[in-house]
């Protein structure tokens, strides 16, 4: 998946 | 995880301990926004949606339980704590919460990376917090005597904001891949909104004076 759909930060 | 993003978070973290600490240890909530505050419950009650489907880390998920529960406390004192609720500044704190969250809804209906209602919600949430510290600043700057408490939270926060655009600048060199212009364009946008309060901030600490912003 792209990065921006991780959403790893708070 | 670089040192950056720790340290972004620590610092975002310190903020809310030290309006916590002025709210519940000085019982008084003078100078702060209250509509600052609901925006940011909001904030963290859309973004957060996915907080039991979507598992990062144990780190991520105590954060976001800590965020939640600390921005609708620091609500509910202000609006219903006998004590504290009394040293709210409300005829000053007049900026109207729709004028954020209605413009904010729209971009993000327009401009998101899928049409669902979570995505769609946190969308919203990264624009609305990008956005949700100008009745503070309205307020900062209507206030004659600004505390140092007062003073430091916010310049807490706008320092959790730098530390994220440095995060930002380590994880684009050093992952592979990795962009996030939604996330990137409000949060320079949320940075640059601190600019004109760091600049007294600093000048009032170096001049050793007491925080006031030119009305």
């Amino acid at each position: 998946p792209k990065k921006e759909e991780l959403k790893d930060e708070l | 995880m670089n040192i950056f993003r720790l340290c972004g978070d620590m610092t975002h973290l310190l903020s809310v301990v030290v309006l916590l600490l002025k709210i519940h240890t000085i019982k008084s909530c003078a100078g702060i926004s209250l509509k600052t505050q609901e925006l940011y419950a909001l904030v963290f009650a859309t973004r957060y949606l996915d907080i039991f489907t979507h598992h990062v880390s144990l780190y991520n998920t105590v954060m976001k339980i800590i965020f939640l529960g600390t921005s609708f406390t620091i609500v509910w004192y202000m609006r219903h704590h006998k004590v504290v609720r009394q040293t709210y500044d409300k005829e000053q704190d007049t900026f109207k919460h729709y004028m954020l969250i209605i413009p904010c809804f729209a971009l993000a209906l327009l401009i998101k990376t899928k049409f669902t209602p979570l995505e769609v919600l946190w969308t919203f949430s990264i624009y609305l917090e990008a956005v949700a510290i100008f009745p503070q600043l309205v307020l900062l700057q209507r206030t004659k005597n600004i505390d140092n408490l007062t003073g430091n939270y916010v310049f807490l926060l706008g320092a959790y904001r730098g530390l994220y655009l440095l995060n930002w600048i380590v994880r684009y060199f050093t992952e592979k891949g990795y962009r996030q212009w939604i996330t990137w364009i409000s949060g320079i946008v949320q940075t640059a909104l601190y600019a004109d309060f760091f600049y007294y901030y600093i000048k009032c600490w170096r001049n050793n004076e007491k925080l006031h912003l030119p009305s």
